[in-house]
């Protein structure tokens, strides 16, 4: 038996909306620890690893570890039957093939109950080693949107390059290029309007901006987020959910030959 | 020139 119920009903139907443009079909662990979730796009140049932690949950409840294989744009399908304020129940029994979203109005008089199928989905799961990064960066995640969102119409690719001056985000088109540096800035008494950067050794990769922009679609579970660069390794955008998890995208760069 | 990389280059299964 596993049964999950979010106040915050919204909170997955942003989150899902932040997978949905990468991935088509996923399985999402369900364990003691929480609801997770490791998936690629079809092309295996991206991966998503979403965390929402048993604690962050209202009521948990997971007899044993299990994974259910969902399609992502379904998911969504269903969960546009749930409003924004609604709480989300979500529940499966052993050995079926389907999954029940129950929404309820926060007021108790209107209640959904959405049957969804589940599938087989054959996928592995990547180790993804511990890394200390090289650079690491933490800017307002509204200001990372807007830049990905400026160069994209500009060019195709982003160079990100991070040195003691700042971080420059840089682009190249047919038509021209751009490049946007955001400075250090930590004296703002918001701290999520800070921009910090920790730096070990300067780091300059570039990323194909398709996949950073889809990215950004999670701006609205955080108001930070931290892009973690290693030379020659994939970057690590990362978007924490309060009190529950994260999601992290891992995008391989792009190397010269 | 320049090449996407796969994640799968440097993530191992398992």
């Amino acid at each position: 038996m596993f049964e999950l119920r979010l106040v915050q009903g919204s909170l997955l139907k942003r989150v899902i909306d932040a997978i949905k443009d990468l991935v088509n079909d996923a399985n999402f662990d369900c364990s003691s620890t929480g609801f997770s979730l490791q998936a690629m796009d079809s092309s295996h140049v991206a991966l998503v690893a979403l965390l929402l932690r048993s604690e962050g949950f209202e009521h948990f409840r997971c007899d044993r570890t299990f994974s259910m294989g969902m399609s992502i744009a379904n998911m969504a399908k269903m969960l546009k039957c749930a409003s924004n304020d609604d709480i989300i129940t979500i529940k499966a029994d052993d050995g079926t093939d389907t999954v029940t979203f129950m929404f309820e109005s926060p007021s108790q008089d209107k209640i959904s109950d959405i049957e969804m199928k589940l599938m087989d989905i054959d996928s592995d799961h990547l180790g993804i080693p511990d890394a200390e990064y090289e650079a690491i960066v933490r800017m307002p995640s509204t200001e990372f949107g807007s830049i990905c969102t400026s160069l994209s119409t500009i060019g195709d690719t982003v160079t990100i390059a991070v040195s003691k001056q700042g971080v420059t985000f840089s682009t190249k088109g047919d038509i021209g290029s751009g490049n946007i540096t955001c400075r250090q800035n930590s004296s703002t008494e918001k701290p999520e309007e800070a921009t910090i950067i920790e730096m070990k050794e300067p780091v300059v990769l570039t990323f194909a901006l398709k996949y950073i922009t889809t990215f950004t679609k999670a701006t609205s579970l955080s108001s930070q987020v931290t892009i973690s660069l290693s030379s020659d390794m994939p970057v690590v955008v990362e978007y924490k959910i309060a009190e529950m998890g994260h999601i992290r995208y891992y995008l391989a760069p792009k190397i010269e030959e | 020139g320049i090449k996407q990389s796969t994640i799968t280059k440097f993530f191992s299964k398992g």
